[in-house]
C-alpha cells in the first residue's frame, strides 16, 4: 500500500514492519529446517530476527495504544491541553518513525520525500513544544524531597544546591586529609 | 526561584493541574496523593540523615531496614485508620515516593509487591486467611525466591525440588546441586524469615512441574536460620544495595504439607497429586510484577526528565551569536530532542500501563471463571511491553545525565543511583533477550494460526490482514 504521512500511517506502518518481520523469521526458521535442521536450532540462529520482530511487535502496540487513548482523551480537556497532548503523540510517533527508517524502507513504501517531510515535522513539532517544556515536567509534580536531586529542584537553585552537597563530603570535614602525612608529604620529600 | 525557571512558567500556555489530575487520574486521586506524600514526608524524611552515598554497603543496609521499619509502622497505622488496602501499599512502595524515602532500594518491598500477592493469586480461601493477616500486620515477613544460581527465566529449568512424604504429610525441600541455589530475591539475606520458594513437585515417583512452597526461614523469636536454611546475602550490585537480595540453599527441610499453595493444583494426603486447570497458573505473580514495572518505570523517566528539564532551563553556555548572553541549554535543539521524547515516553508508557493493567484484571477474572484463552497474548504482551519500557527508560535516564553534562555525573544529581535502579530491570523478572524471544513464540504460533486461516486474538490480529496483503 503507499505510504500516508500521518500519524495513523505511521502506526500502520510499524504493523506492517511487525507483520513483515514475523513472516520473514517464519519463512527463515522453515528453510532452515528444509536444509535438514532440527526446530530448535533454526528457531536458535534465526533468533537475532526473532527479537527484532518482537520489539517491532511491541513497538507498534505502544504508539498504536498511545495514539488510540490519546485521541479519546483529548475530547474530556481543555483546548490548550488538547493541543500540547496531540503535539506529544505526534513528536513520540514521528521520533520513533525517524530512529527506525530502516525498518520502514524494507517493509513500507515509505520515500526519500517522506522522510524529509518527517524529519522537517518532527524538528516543527520539537520548537514547537519548547514553550511548554517546563510546565509538562511541572505537571508531574514531583515534590523536591521526592526527586532529590540538586539539579532538579522546584526553585531552580542547582548551583547552590552542588555547593551545599559537596561540602557533605566526608572529605571536607578536615583542611588536612590525614594521607597527605601518611603517604604526599614522605612522598614530596622523597622519603617514602 | 530562579528567573530562568520562573519565565519559563509565565509562558506555559496550559493549566498544569489540569493535566496532573489526568496523569493521577482525576482530582480526587490527585489531592490523595498529596496528603499520602505529605503525611509520609513530613514523618519520614529527614534531612540531618548521614547522606547515602556515603555510606558503607553494610551501614547502608542497617539504614534501609531503619527506614523501612518506619515507612510500615506507618502503614500500619494508616491501616488501622483507614483500612487501607493494596491500592495505597504499592502507591507507597512502588512510586517515586517510595523510592525517595528509600533510597536505593528497600529490603521489605518483596514482602508486599510479591510475598502477599502470591498468597492471594495463588493460596486456597484457607490458606490466604491463616497467611494474609499475619503478614498483612507484618508479624512474619516475607519474599518470594524463584531464580537460581544457574537457571534464570527459563523457569521449567529449575532444580529445587519438594518431594512429598505421605507418611509424615510433609514435604521435603532440597536444593540438590550449587546450581540449584536461589539467588536474587530481595529481602531473602537478612530480613525476611518466611519465603514462598518455586520448586519441581514430586509425589508417587512423578515430577509435576515448578509449583510455589511457603517456607519457614529463621526462627521467629530469634531471627536464626532455621535447621538446613543456608541463607546470605549476594553482595554489592551495580545498584539497589538497599533491597538486601539473597541466596537460598535447602538440605531436605521439611514442611507441612499445606504450605504448598493448592489454589490451583494439589496434593492430597495420600500423595495423590490433582492437576490444575491451567499449567499456565502458576505465571500469574510474574505477569502482575512486569505490568506492575511499567508503570514504575513512567515514575523513573518522569523523574529524570523534570531533573534535566529544569537544570536545561537554569544552565546557560556557548555564545552562538556574538554580543549576546549566553543562551539557555533548553534553546539548542540537540537538548530538547534529548528530552521531549523523555518526556512524551512518560505519557506513552502511563497510556501503555493502564491499557495493559485493564487487560490483566480483565484476563484475571476470566481465568477466575475457567477461561484461558486470552492467558499466552498477555503473557507475550507483558513480556515484550517490560522488555522494551524497561529499556527505553535505561536510555532514557542516561540520555537525561548526558543532558546535564558533568553535574549529572554526580551521585547528588540522583540520576546515576536512579540508571542503577532501571537498569537492574532490564534484567529482574525476566531478562529482556529471553523475554522478547517468549513473546517471538507467540508471534511465530500467530503467524502459522492466520496461515491456517484461523481468527487471531485482538492485538495479533494485524499479523491476518497484514499478512494476507503481502501474500496477495
Amino acid at each position: 500500500p503507499p505510504w500516508d504521512n500521518t500519524i495513523e500511517g505511521i502506526v500502520e506502518g510499524f504493523y506492517n514492519v511487525s507483520a513483515g518481520k514475523i513472516g520473514l523469521c517464519v519463512a527463515q526458521i522453515e528453510k532452515r529446517q528444509k536444509s535438514g535442521m532440527s526446530y530448535e536450532d533454526a528457531w536458535n540462529m534465526t533468533s537475532v530476527q526473532l527479537i527484532s520482530a518482537s520489539e517491532a511487535h511491541c513497538r507498534a502496540i505502544i504508539l498504536s495504544t498511545y495514539y488510540k487513548e490519546t485521541q479519546e482523551l483529548v475530547k474530556t480537556v481543555s483546548a490548550e491541553l488538547k493541543t500540547v497532548l496531540l503535539q506529544l503523540v505526534d513528536l513520540y510517533v514521528v521520533y520513533w518513525a525517524i530512529a527506525r527508517l530502516g525498518d520502514l524502507l524494507r517493509f513500507t513504501s515509505i520515500s526519500e520525500r517522506d522522510i524529509e517531510q518527517l524529519q522537517n515535522w518532527y524538528e516543527n513539532t520539537i520548537s514547537k513544544l519548547r514553550t511548554n517544556a517546563v510546565g509538562l515536567v511541572d505537571a508531574f509534580d514531583i515534590r523536591d524531597e521526592i526527586l532529590n536531586s540538586t539539579l532538579g529542584s522546584y526553585d531552580g537553585r542547582a548551583y547552590e544546591r552542588l555547593m551545599e552537597e559537596a561540602m557533605k563530603s566526608p572529605l571536607n570535614a578536615q583542611p588536612v586529609n590525614e594521607s597527605f602525612h601518611k603517604y604526599l608529604k614522605p612522598l614530596m620529600q622523597g622519603k617514602l | 526561584v530562579n528567573t530562568d525557571l520562573q519565565r519559563e512558567r509565565d509562558n506555559c500556555t496550559f493549566n498544569i493541574t489540569e493535566l496532573t489530575n489526568i496523569l493521577d487520574g482525576g482530582v480526587q486521586k490527585t489531592a490523595e496523593r498529596k496528603l499520602r506524600e505529605d503525611t509520609v514526608l513530613k514523618q519520614l524524611y529527614n534531612t540531618t540523615d548521614v547522606p547515602a552515598i556515603y555510606l558503607s554497603h553494610k551501614e547502608k543496609y542497617e539504614a534501609a531496614v531503619k527506614k523501612a521499619c518506619a515507612m510500615f509502622q506507618m502503614i500500619r497505622k494508616l491501616q488501622e485508620e483507614e483500612n487501607t488496602g493494596m491500592e495505597n501499599y504499592q502507591a507507597l512502595l512502588g512510586g517515586s515516593l517510595g523510592s525517595a524515602i528509600l533510597g536505593d532500594g528497600n529490603p521489605i518491598t518483596l514482602h508486599y509487591v510479591m510475598f502477599i500477592p502470591t498468597i492471594m493469586g495463588q493460596g486456597t480461601v484457607e490458606q490466604q486467611a491463616y497467611w494474609i493477616g499475619r503478614a498483612f500486620n507484618l508479624s512474619i515477613i516475607g519474599t518470594y525466591a524463584q531464580t537460581e544460581l544457574g537457571h534464570g527465566t527459563f523457569i521449567r529449568g529449575l532444580e529445587t525440588t519438594a518431594t512429598y512424604d505421605p507418611s509424615t504429610k510433609e514435604f521435603v525441600l532440597n536444593s540438590p546441586t550449587l546450581t540449584s541455589y536461589k539467588w536474587w530475591p530481595g529481602g531473602l539475606a537478612h530480613t525476611a524469615n518466611y519465603c514462598i520458594v518455586m520448586a519441581q513437585l514430586y509425589t508417587q515417583g512423578k515430577c509435576h512441574g515448578i509449583h510455589p512452597f511457603i517456607v519457614q526461614l529463621r526462627d521467629e523469636e530469634t531471627h536464626m536460620p532455621l535447621p538446613g536454611i543456608k541463607v546470605g546475602e549476594i553482595g554489592a550490585k551495580l545498584g539497589m544495595n538497599g533491597t538486601n537480595n539473597g541466596f537460598l540453599g535447602l538440605e531436605h527441610v521439611r514442611i507441612p504439607r499445606d504450605y504448598m499453595l493448592m489454589k490451583n493444583s494439589k496434593v492430597l494426603e495420600d500423595g495423590t497429586y490433582v492437576n490444575a486447570p491451567s499449567s499456565k497458573l502458576t505465571y500469574g505473580t510474574m505477569m502482575f510484577v512486569r505490568v506492575m514495572l511499567v508503570n514504575d518505570m513512567c515514575n523513573y523517566i518522569a523523574k529524570a526528565v523534570t531533573i534535566a528539564t529544569r537544570y536545561s532551563a537554569i544552565r546557560r553556555q556557548s555564545q552562538p551569536k556574538p554580543n549576546e548572553p549566553e543562551p539557555q541549554i533548553l534553546d539548542y535543539l540537540t537538548q530538547q530532542h534529548k528530552l521531549f521524547v523523555g518526556i512524551a515516553s512518560v505519557h506513552a508508557f502511563k497510556t501503555n500501563a493502564d491499557w495493559i493493567w485493564n487487560m490483566y484484571n480483565n484476563v484475571t477474572a476470566e481465568m477466575e471463571s475457567g477461561d484461558m484463552e486470552r492467558l499466552p497474548e498477555l503473557h507475550a504482551l507483558s513480556c515484550c511491553l517490560k522488555a522494551i519500557v524497561t529499556a527505553d527508560a535505561a536510555e532514557c535516564v542516561e540520555r537525561c545525565r548526558l543532558a546535564c553534562g558533568g553535574h549529572g555525573y554526580m551521585l547528588a544529581s540522583n540520576l546515576p543511583l536512579m540508571y542503577g535502579l532501571v537498569t537492574a530491570a532490564c534484567t529482574y523478572e525476566g531478562e529482556n533477550t529471553v523475554l522478547l524471544l517468549q513473546t517471538a513464540r507467540y508471534l511465530v504460533k500467530s503467524w502459522q494460526q492466520a496461515s491456517s486461516g484461523n481468527t487471531l486474538t485482538p492485538t495479533v490480529s494485524y499479523i491476518s490482514r497484514v499478512g494476507n496483503g503481502r501474500r496477495s
